[in-house]
């Protein structure tokens, strides 16, 4: 494990204990895409089916359950929880979430590293995560004002993917045969997908004023 | 030769 990779677990382990404090301190899910919370909570179900056959590492194995189990968290405090739940605002997150894990899950079963139910699933997974935040960006851009929980769960969640392409540069250079076409590729697609917020996020902090995001 | 472990990111 190199250092790029150890930082973006971290950055996205931040970024989730951010939304959870969201929600924990203010009750509200204000700014959340349900449906974005969904999917990743779709995409570590999916990819860490590996959980009972591969033995990794005990910081892998601890850093899975923490995923699957902080995801599964928020959804049911967005669906459950009394009060979350009263600040979901249903119809600024109209995205149609379920085309995207149509669409992944039907390139999954033709592009895959080999044709097994890990594998595929694993793919799915890959491509699921690449897309799971379009419903929470669409949402943010909806709503224009961006409050700063939720615009730091977003930063952090783009800084992991930005970390894990150095560390895909790291083991290429490294690393003897580092070749993960389908992992790297999704990768890159997914961090462009912040490009855009990322612009308006340093403008916001260069001029210390709020994020706002144009419509 | 051994096998690669494939997924031995997050």
């Amino acid at each position: 494990m190199n250092i790029f990779r150890l930082a973006g677990d971290m950055t996205h382990l931040l970024s989730i204990l951010v939304l959870l404090l969201k929600i924990y301190a203010t009750k509200s899910c204000s700014g959340v895409s349900r449906k974005t919370q969904e999917l990743y909570a779709i995409v570590f179900l999916a990819r860490y089916l590996d959980l009972f056959t591969d033995f990794i590492s005990v910081y892998n194995t601890f850093m899975k359950i923490v995923f699957i189990a902080s995801s599964l968290a928020i959804v049911w405090c967005i669906r459950v929880h009394p009060m979350v739940k009263r600040s979901y605002d249903k119809d600024l997150d109209t995205f149609r979430h379920y085309l995207l894990v149509a669409a992944s899950f039907l390139l999954a079963l033709f592009l895959h590293e080999k044709f097994t139910f890990l594998e595929i699933f694993w793919a799915f997974s890959i491509y699921l995560e690449a897309v799971a935040i379009l419903p929470q960006l669409v949402l943010l851009q909806r709503s224009g004002n961006v409050d700063n929980l939720t615009g730091q769960y977003v930063f952090f969640l783009g800084a992991y993917r930005g970390l894990y392409i150095l560390n895909w540069i790291y083991r290429y250079l490294t690393e003897p045969r580092f070749t993960r076409w389908i992992a790297c590729v999704s990768g890159v697609v997914q961090t462009a997908l912040y490009a855009d917020f990322f612009y308006y996020y340093f403008i916001s902090w260069k001029n210390n004023s709020k994020l706002k995001l144009p419509a | 030769g051994v096998e690669r472990k494939y997924h031995d990111e997050l």
